[in-house]
């Protein structure tokens, strides 16, 4: 669960 | 970056245009559902507002960039410069109907309660059923132009890419973003019924789609 996760995809 | 998503970003661009472009160069807007567009801007408007807070690459910027520029381009093709040749009447889906439960479970599904991750996750969820206006608008009208199942199949396309990109990401880095693929997914199969008709019926070069 990527939570936080810097979000790279548009 | 992998070959899927680029080549998804790519496909989801081509789409964007081959739209703006039909609808800028027949100067109408006709079989175009101006609802699903709003929403396709809604969408953007929700997910970039990292624009200002992030920067992640300058590949990542300018598409988000072009993104919105062209989503409003389109909706401001639709409801003012060729507002005439808008079809409210068969553009009737109640996009409420799409809206609530969209806002609802962003509310409940989130990975934290601040502003930008609910309107990140409200973007998600409302992506995967922007489309639905469009799609109702052409069982409708029972027809399709043929450039609007080539943005239809692009925007499909797009979808598919990124589920191989996600399959991709999994296997290579271990990345998982559980709401983005399960809506993701969900969106892809919206575009199933639609692919089918394309590859039966507009690869045929019949110049209009028309629904059984």
């Amino acid at each position: 669960q990527e939570d936080g996760a810097v979000k790279d995809e548009l | 970056m992998n070959v899927f998503r680029l080549a998804g970003d790519v496909s989801h661009l081509v789409a964007i245009i081959i739209l703006l472009l039909k609808i800028w160069r027949s100067r109408s807007c006709a079989g175009i559902s101006g609802k699903s567009q709003l929403l396709f801007a809604l969408v953007f408007t929700t997910r970039y507002l990292d624009l200002f807070t992030v920067y992640i690459s300058a590949y990542n910027t300018i598409m988000k960039v072009v993104f919105l520029a062209l989503s409003y381009a389109t909706v401001y093709l639709i409801y003012m410069r060729f507002r005439n040749t808008y079809d409210s009447e068969n553009d009737s889906f109640r996009v409420e109907f799409l809206l609530v439960p969209v806002i609802g479970l962003s509310f409940l599904e989130h990975y934290a309660f601040t502003p930008m991750e609910v309107l990140w996750t409200f973007s998600i969820f409302l992506e995967a059923v922007a489309i639905m206006p469009q799609l109702f608008m052409i069982t409708k009208t029972g027809e399709a132009e043929s450039i609007t199942t080539h943005y239809l199949f692009f925007l499909g396309l797009y979808r598919a890419l990124y589920i191989a990109n996600w399959v991709w990401r999994y296997h290579t880095e271990g990345f998982f973003d559980q709401i983005a693929v399960v809506s993701g997914v969900v969106q892809t199969i919206f575009y199933c019924d639609f692919f089918y008709l394309y590859v039966t019926k507009v690869v045929q070069g019949r110049s209009k789609m028309s629904l059984p």
